[in-house]
């Protein structure tokens, strides 16, 4: 099977860093 | 109109009046002063100084403050609207403001580009997302050869990069996220459309007259 690349853009959007969700935690 | 600003001021500096506000961004009135239990709890979280400072926008984001991001870095430099190293109430509900469900897309495309654009040229280039790639593998714990990294630029750079001149212009992102709209995703928190029933103490706290929705 041919491996799939991902887009960087993909990849970077799944740091933890950009994942404001986590500022509405208590 | 209440008193909202004059008491609130006193504590916090460069806090704006809610009604105001409300009447900038993508939130009501009720919905800036339950931001606001927030930011309380943020901006008092290392120094309570009525201000978000790096370490405590870190501990926010990771319950760890000692824990260095470059993405986390560069959304606290964006937050950091006046550039003075802190975040003030009203850069705080601005900038949040991008990330409502509601806000206008273009502006969630304009912050995506700004964040990518880690030097502000205006330009989002090739070595920028090759830091950002390995920055990312750094945190994650991944480990990619130096040539699966180039692939994965080769490949983004083909698709984005249109005029092939090694950098993405504000035009080509916007045709580029037009195309893969899941890279968007990242712009909208959900979480903000319920702020008012996840602080609800803003009730007690309210210094408008009138609450409105």
């Amino acid at each position: 099977a041919t491996p799939v690349i991902m887009n960087a853009f993909e990849l970077i959007s799944t740091s933890q860093g950009l994942n404001l969700s986590s500022l509405f935690e208590k | 109109m209440g008193c909202f600003h004059s008491t609130a001021s006193k504590q916090f500096p460069g806090h704006e009046d809610p009604v105001i506000l409300a009447s900038q961004t993508a939130f009501s009135v009720s919905e800036v002063e339950a931001l606001f239990e927030l930011y309380k709890s943020i901006s008092s979280s290392v120094i309570d100084d009525g201000l978000i400072n790096k370490e405590e926008f870190q501990l926010a984001l990771f319950k760890n403050r000692k824990k260095e991001n470059l993405f986390a870095n560069r959304i606290f430099e964006l937050f950091d609207v006046k550039k003075k190293g802190v975040i003030d109430f009203g850069d705080f509900v601005k900038s949040l403001s991008v990330f409502h469900p509601n806000a206008p897309h273009e502006d969630k495309i304009d912050f995506s580009f700004k964040l990518y654009d880690l030097d502000g040229t205006g330009f989002i280039e090739r070595q920028e997302v090759k830091q950002m790639l390995i920055a990312l593998l750094c945190e994650s714990g991944m480990k990619l050869a130096d040539e699966t990294v180039e692939i994965i630029l080769d490949k983004t750079f083909l698709e984005a990069d249109v005029n092939q001149d090694g950098k993405i212009d504000k035009s080509e992102w916007q045709n580029f996220v037009r195309q893969n709209p899941s890279l968007l995703k990242i712009m909208t928190l959900p979480y903000l459309r319920d702020i008012t029933t996840t602080f609800p103490s803003f009730v007690f706290h309210s210094e408008v007259d009138e609450i409105v929705t």
